[in-house]
């Protein structure tokens, strides 16, 4: 070990082992997560004959195709031994494991993150029994198309159609424009062969809104596109090179009346729309999304600033003292500054991201039971947290990628390419000021609520007491 | 109110901040609109603000969050590890409180001077952590199989780990390039 690295460790003056053990939950938390990772990790998967960055955007496909299937292999293995809920997969998905081993992201990631989670939320509990099963074992490969070349956040706008068709009972999907292709979802280019494809539904002649369809891509057997699919790759992106992301258009594709997801409206045999009860519950799967990316980005802030602050104890510049050894960079104010806010930050985030995590699963809980008082609640803040963390985050990486100055342009150095996923999540699941306008948009209408006297969420409870002196 | 530059009054001020704005957000809209111009139009024309607020708002909660959180829990720690916890809970704090000075100034009743105050307190803050700064990554507990990082590894063998790194290049692999005979050559013999 390097012996500015030893001293450093030798002068810290709390157990390292404990405060491991406060992230992790507890000593048996860390305990598990360390043989879930040697597991894992003895299986050698993450060992590249060529560095990936050598290869050929081709090539990286096939190897993050290569490695994801070997990874869900034993993660889905592992699942079973231990049955131990979803853990091990949030830990391959958004954790540490996973970014190790794919390095520049899965082809196979929205299949868990969210045609499951999609199926599971929208699906009625005879179509979450056809189709979940199937799923986890990985029969099909499913991802999620909702964004279009023409439309993003603003989802009233989508083109794509699913006009009903009572003498066949089947949807008949179409791309009336260019605009209106799917554009962006992670593994539809040439992984899976289903994907859930949000429409606008039309029934009897009248439009309903968008809605989520279950529509198969491509053969289960050849794996060709089916009559009707125009399907493909979107090209390189800045990050994220091994996600896959495609696009895709529908030409009189026809499916059975069972695939669109009625759990929450519905479309009877006779072409008859029966109404959900809430729009928003459409969200859902990007609500679930963003909260989840909240701890993806202290996992990648954590990577960002252990790299840097090791480089940084190893690294000497200068020499502001005569006759004096150039002091480590660490020891200046500036560096501190630099990498000490980074460290505070892994951790006000993931407190967050528990706390976010916690109410989510207290709204869908309160949704199933026909609840819907505090949705807009929670769309509203996993907006504004999905959008402040990841910008935080990617300033937080680039700033530890210049505070190892030359060293940390180095794709070695692993900066490079955690910039390329921490930004990544700017942009995805919605772009970072649209959801702040959407927060925004709750906010307005929180204030206006006070300024009536009502009462307002927990969290915007503090507009009430300024509202009130204004109100006097 | 008057000023209070602890962690509470600084997270009490980031949400009058966030109020502050989301008011003055709502009193343009109103001022627009009574100009004659459309709801929409209104929205749109502050919409700067609007991101603006919501962000502040946000702020807000992930400070307060990460502070009532640590309150929680802190119960549970050893006196050496919640010292460094809770400096790291200031840290966050009054970073964020500096980073936004302006706002609190325009919301809030903070002075020149407790803004000195809080750069101090920063400063200090950071010296304080500067011993810890290698254990609080450590304790991040990050193999390097997973951290894939020439410059972190846990045994700081930075420049031999950067060099072993360097001759996986392709270009290593050959002394001499085909380029030089196709073009290099020429070119520098003028037959290109």
């Amino acid at each position: 070990v390097n012996v500015d690295l030893q001293n450093e460790r030798n002068k810290c003056t709390f157990n390292v082992t404990e405060l491991t053990n406060f992230i992790d939950g507890s000593a048996e938390k860390t305990l598990e997560r360390h043989n879930r990772e040697e597991k894992v990790l003895s299986q050698g998967i993450h060992i590249e004959e060529v560095p990936s960055e050598y290869l050929s955007h081709k090539e990286k496909y096939e190897l993050a195709v290569k490695k994801a299937c070997l990874l869900f292999k034993l993660i889905r293995y592992m699942q079973e031994e231990e049955n131990t809920g979803m853990d091990n997969y949030r830990e391959v998905l958004g954790g540490f494991l996973g970014s190790a081993i794919l390095q520049d992201g899965s082809p196979l990631t929205l299949h868990y993150v969210m045609f499951i989670p999609t199926l599971m939320g929208q699906g009625t509990v005879e179509q979450q029994a056809y189709w979940i099963g199937r799923s986890w074992s990985c029969s099909i490969i499913g991802t999620y198309a909702q964004t279009e070349l023409g439309h993003g956040t603003f989802i009233r706008g989508l083109e794509t159609t699913a006009t009903y068709d009572p003498k066949t009972k089947e949807f008949i999907l179409n791309s009336p424009t260019l605009t209106s292709y799917k554009w962006w979802p992670g593994g539809l280019a040439h992984t899976a062969n289903f994907c859930i494809v949000v429409a606008q539904l039309y029934t009897k002649g009248q439009c309903h809104g968008i809605h989520p369809f279950v529509v198969q891509l491509r053969d289960e057997e050849t794996h060709m596109p089916l009559p009707g699919i125009k399907i493909g790759e979107i090209g390189a992106k800045l990050g994220m090179n091994g996600t896959n992301n495609g696009f895709l258009g529908f030409e009189n594709v026809r499916i059975p009346r069972e695939h669109m997801l009625m759990k929450n409206s519905k479309v009877l045999e006779d072409g008859t729309y029966v109404n959900s009860p809430s729009s928003k519950l459409t969200y859902s799967t990007m609500m679930f999304v963003r909260v989840v990316l909240v701890n993806d980005m202290c996992n990648y802030m954590a990577k960002a600033v252990t790299i840097a602050t090791r480089y940084s104890a190893v690294r000497r510049q200068s020499q502001p003292k005569p006759n004096e050894p150039e002091p480590q960079i660490l020891d200046y104010l500036t560096q501190q500054h630099k990498l000490f806010i980074g460290i505070a930050t892994v951790h006000a985030f993931r407190l967050s991201a528990s706390w976010i995590w916690e109410m989510y699963n207290n709204v869908t809980a309160e949704l199933e039971s026909g609840d819907l008082e505090r949705l807009p609640e929670l769309h509203a803040l996993s907006c504004c947290l999905k959008a402040v963390t990841t910008a935080d985050a990617a300033q937080c990486v680039e700033k530890c990628r210049l505070s190892c100055g030359g060293h940390g342009y180095m794709l070695s150095s692993n900066l490079p390419l955690t910039y390329g996923l921490v930004t990544a999540a700017s942009t995805y699941e919605g772009e970072n000021t649209v959801l702040l306008l959407q927060t925004a948009r709750y906010l307005v209408k929180a204030w206006q609520q006070a300024i009536g006297g009502n009462q307002l969420t927990p969290t915007v409870s503090y507009i009430a007491k300024v509202a009130a002196g204004r109100r006097s | 109110p008057p000023w209070d530059n602890t962690v509470e009054g600084i997270i009490d001020g980031f949400y009058r901040v966030a109020c502050g704005k989301i008011a003055l957000c709502v009193n343009n809209i109103e001022k627009r609109q009574k100009t004659g111009m459309s709801y929409e139009d209104a929205w749109n024309m502050t919409s700067v603000q609007l991101a603006s607020a919501s962000e502040a708002h946000c702020r807000a909660i992930i400070i307060a969050t990460y502070y009532n959180e640590m309150e929680k829990r802190k119960a549970d720690l050893s006196p050496a590890l919640r010292q460094v916890l809770l400096q790291l809970v200031d840290l966050y704090i009054v970073y964020w409180a500096l980073e936004n000075v302006g706002d609190l100034l325009r919301y809030t009743s903070i002075s020149e001077r407790d803004i000195e105050q809080l750069q101090h307190w920063y400063e200090d803050l950071l010296s304080k952590i500067r011993p810890n700064a290698v254990g609080l990554v450590d304790a991040f507990d990050i193999r390097d199989e997973i951290l894939h990082s020439a410059l972190g590894a846990y045994d700081g063998r930075v420049y031999e780990r950067l060099m072993a790194e360097a001759l996986k290049s392709p270009l290593n692999a050959e002394p001499v390039n085909r380029t030089f005979h196709t073009h290099l050559k020429p070119f520098m013999q003028g037959k290109l």
